[in-house]
């Protein structure tokens, strides 16, 4: 499907687009760890897609359970993004998860690729919600 | 910016890397054109130079578009989500997904093009390039290599952190004397809204 410019696209195609399933994770929006919500499994595949949940965690055992391995894996990708790390499914986060992207991983054997070339150090600020961040050239 | 662990690159003695796109796919010149201009994007900033060739099966870097399952256990997912991957060097594969609404003309500068349903290709296809080399994702938003790309966005140039990036696996372009601007600083994060 190539066009040289945008609207010569035809109108049912880009219905077709709009309809991204990507999207219903919007409905997780405030779901955080200890609780079980209908169709979280899609949430967890599309985590351990890009790297965030490792193969080892999960032995293709996707439930619905928001458990510690899903917290864990929205801490690592609201670090990779840059946003409030909170383990929770917060708006800003998931209005994130939907953006169109590049298939490859951000994470390789539970670790970020995104900060192997400039190493970056955060300290968390325990109970502050703060941040706090160093980069070594 | 960042690398594949390990990080890979091109051997020395493979600088002159060619690139050759799958017949099956029967692209137009004007398609073929668009990567023509990501690559020369990537060589103004390095040693490195990209030659189209014709044979698919003994180019360096193989270019196609694929729906679905395709062969390399990363089936694509339908319009709007995971929009392409590559490989690390020295494998060389670059695959696309055949049912986005590709745009081609290079429509909007290097900013938003007016239907959010739509990819700019050569945006894309610079990204994924920088794989090809070695880069991985970057955590600086506005560089090419940011994971991402917001709905009807076009976004080709390199950044600072990108061509620091891949001159730290191949050196700079002895005949480039320009220089790239930082990364477009928001004080928003990128909500996917257009």
């Amino acid at each position: 499907s190539f066009y040289p410019n945008s609207s010569a696209i035809p109108p049912e195609l880009l219905r077709n687009a709009t309809g991204n399933p990507w999207n219903t994770f919007l409905n997780f929006t405030g779901c955080h760890a200890g609780k079980k919500y209908d169709g979280l499994y899609k949430l967890k595949q599309y985590f351990k897609h890009f790297g965030y949940i490792p193969e080892t965690d999960l032995s293709g055992n996707f439930t619905d359970d928001f458990d510690d391995i899903l917290k864990n894996a929205v801490e690592m990708y609201q670090r990779n993004f840059q946003l409030n790390v909170t383990g929770v499914l917060d708006e800003l986060t998931l209005k994130h998860v939907v953006i169109p992207r590049c298939g490859n991983p951000d994470v390789v054997n539970g670790t970020s690729t995104m900060h192997s070339g400039r190493r970056t150090f955060e300290v968390s600020l325990a109970g502050r919600g703060q941040h706090f961040h160093t980069v070594k050239h | 910016y960042s690398f594949f662990p390990g990080e890979p690159r091109w051997p020395r003695n493979r600088r002159d890397l060619t690139y050759a796109f799958d017949p099956r796919n029967s692209l137009t010149e004007e398609v073929k054109s668009v990567f023509s201009r990501a690559f020369a994007r990537w060589a103004e900033v390095t040693p490195l130079t990209f030659t189209r060739v014709e044979r698919f099966s003994t180019s360096d870097i193989s270019i196609g578009f694929y729906s679905g399952e395709h062969g390399d256990g990363e089936p694509f997912d339908g319009p709007m989500r995971t929009l392409a991957h590559a490989f690390s060097p020295p494998t060389g594969h670059f695959h696309l997904d055949g049912e986005e609404n590709w745009v081609v003309s290079g429509e909007g500068g290097d900013g938003f093009i007016s239907v959010a349903e739509a990819v700019d290709l050569e945006s894309v296809a610079v990204h994924e390039i920088g794989h090809l080399l070695g880069l991985g994702h970057s955590l600086v938003e506005g560089s090419i290599m940011y994971p991402t790309i917001r709905t009807g966005r076009r976004k080709v140039d390199l950044t600072t952190d990108d061509v620091e990036g891949v001159q730290y696996l191949y050196g700079g372009n002895p005949n480039f004397n320009g220089s790239r601007s930082p990364p477009p600083s928001t004080q928003q994060r990128d909500t996917g809204d257009s």
